[in-house]
């Protein structure tokens, strides 16, 4: 038996939003801690790893550790049928081949029940090491995504590089070059409106925007970003879900030959 | 330039 309630059910919206193009299908690890999925994208250059932790629930009942495999493309068409500010409510059955999403209108006057077929899904699961980073980047998400679309449409990469003087994203393309600085700035009205550079050793790296750009889907969830970086492993861009858990996203980086 | 497999940062579980 499984039931989770959401009362902030865009929260659960916004995941699917943010995850649903990199990712086709995964599993959803449900346990009495909490759920999580962990997925790479078809590609294998990106690995996603979602945690929802049971506290952020209005009502969580997990009996026994569940897996299931459902199509994020499946899943987004049926959330995006609950209103903004509706309940949601997921539920599953031992051994069925489904599972249920109830919506609830905030004043109980309309509720609906989606019912999802299930899937088998074989995924290799992933141990994420620890690391020690090089350098971690805190700035405004909004500021982040603006940054990597505005790149994009100069170049195909990012080179992020983090000095004491700041932190640098950089591309080129056939009409030119584009270098944007962001400066340590912590004396801002508003907490989530620094950008915050912690630095151990300067780090300079190669992403594909393209990756980076599907990243940024996540903005609505957060409004800071935590971008992590070290020579030779992926960088980690992480959104914060306030209180319940995060959205991280796993890019490997390009490589001279 | 080539992408580093991603798989090549985190260990295999079985």
């Amino acid at each position: 038996m499984l039931e989770l309630r959401l009362v902030q059910g865009s929260l659960l919206k916004k995941v699917l939003e943010s995850i649903k193009d990199l990712v086709n299908d995964a599993n959803f690890d449900f346990s009495s801690s909490g759920f999580s999925l962990q997925s790479m994208d078809s590609s294998h250059v990106a690995l996603v790893a979602l945690l929802l932790k049971s506290e952020g629930f209005e009502h969580y009942r997990c009996d026994r550790n569940t897996s299931m495999g459902m199509n994020l493309g499946n899943m987004s068409k049926m959330l995006k049928c609950a209103g903004n500010d509706d309940i949601i409510t997921i539920k599953g059955d031992d051994g069925s081949d489904t599972v249920t999403f109830m919506f609830e209108s905030p004043t109980q006057d309309k509720i609906a029940d989606f019912e999802m077929k299930l899937m088998d899904i074989d995924s290799e699961h992933l141990g994420i090491p620890e690391a020690e980073y090089h350098a971690i980047v805190k700035m405004p998400s909004a500021e982040f995504a603006r940054i990597c679309k505005d790149l994009a449409s100069i170049g195909d990469t990012v080179v992020i590089s983090v000095t004491k003087e700041g932190v640098k994203f950089s591309t080129r393309g056939d009409i030119g070059t584009a270098n944007i600085v962001l400066r340590q700035n912590t004396t801002v009205d508003k907490p989530e409106d620094a950008t915050v550079i912690e630095m151990n050793e300067p780090v300079s790296m190669t992403f594909a925007l393209r990756y980076m750009n599907s990243f940024t889907k996540a903005t609505p969830l957060s409004n800071t970003v935590t971008i992590s970086m070290s020579p030779d492993l992926p960088v980690v861009v992480e959104y914060k879900i306030a209180e319940m858990g995060y959205v991280r996203f796993y890019l490997a980086p390009k490589m001279e030959e | 330039s080539r992408i580093q497999h991603i798989l090549e940062g985190f260990y295999l579980l079985d």
